[in-house]
């Protein structure tokens, strides 16, 4: 199973 | 971080505390849209669900808890404390129309499909169109309070530095997403009709009246 991305902005 | 970034931020969050601060302030929230507020909710709502699963950083986690409590806080003033003066006659935009196609859309173009990814992407969707409900009614009562066309200027340059934002990225650290960057533009399009408005009247002292 593929991980979600990390999002690093608002 | 960078000082676009930051800039686009505080202009964020200034628009959001204007807004607070007008609707308190004047015990009223005449000529605000409740369904652009409804939208931005349920943008933050699904974005920031986040805070739960992954941790960039205490400025990051700060930022969303503050735009979620604002969020939710506008939401209580408009819909609860100050119900009579909002104006939903003129808040007649139909938000079914942007909620459904932002949904598709965000099943169709997504970088990973998991739960998480889908509804973050749905609220990139959603966040580019949610203005669209405050700018109708605008049009349709013809004018806007000087503070809302403040609170709509400084919501507006928010996604536009973070526009110069990415570009700073993509040179400096080779960050290229697609998905958030075109919602962006879109996002800043809609808004440039206001901003001529805003800077050919309301910066010249006059209120914002369309002709």
């Amino acid at each position: 199973k593929e991980e979600s991305l990390e999002h690093d902005e608002l | 971080m960078n000082i676009f970034r930051l800039s686009g931020d505080l202009s964020h969050l200034l628009a959001i505390l204007l807004l607070l601060v007008k609707i308190w302030k004047t015990r009223s929230c005449a000529g605000i849209s409740g369904k652009s507020q409804i939208l931005f909710a349920i943008v933050y709502t699904t974005r920031y669900l986040d805070l739960f699963t992954s941790f960039v950083s205490v400025y990051n986690s700060f930022m969303k808890v503050v735009f979620l409590t604002a969020s939710y806080g506008t939401l209580y003033l408009m819909f609860f404390k100050f119900k009579p003066t909002y104006d939903h006659n003129h808040d007649s935009f139909r938000i079914l129309y942007l909620i459904i196609p932002s949904l598709v859309l965000s099943f169709i173009i997504v970088h990973v499909y998991t739960v998480m990814e889908i509804l973050w992407t749905y609220s990139i969707y959603l966040e580019a169109v949610a203005i669209m409900p405050q700018l109708f009614m605008v049009s349709r009562t013809g004018e806007a309070e000087t503070i809302t066309s403040h609170y709509l200027f400084a919501l507006g340059s928010y996604r536009a530095l973070y526009i110069l934002n990415w570009i700073y990225r993509y040179y400096t650290e080779d960050f290229l997403d697609m998905i958030v960057i075109i919602a962006g533009i879109v996002q800043t399009i809609l808004y440039c009709d206001f901003f001529y408005l805003y800077i050919t009247k309301v910066l010249k002292g006059k209120r914002l009246s369309l002709p």
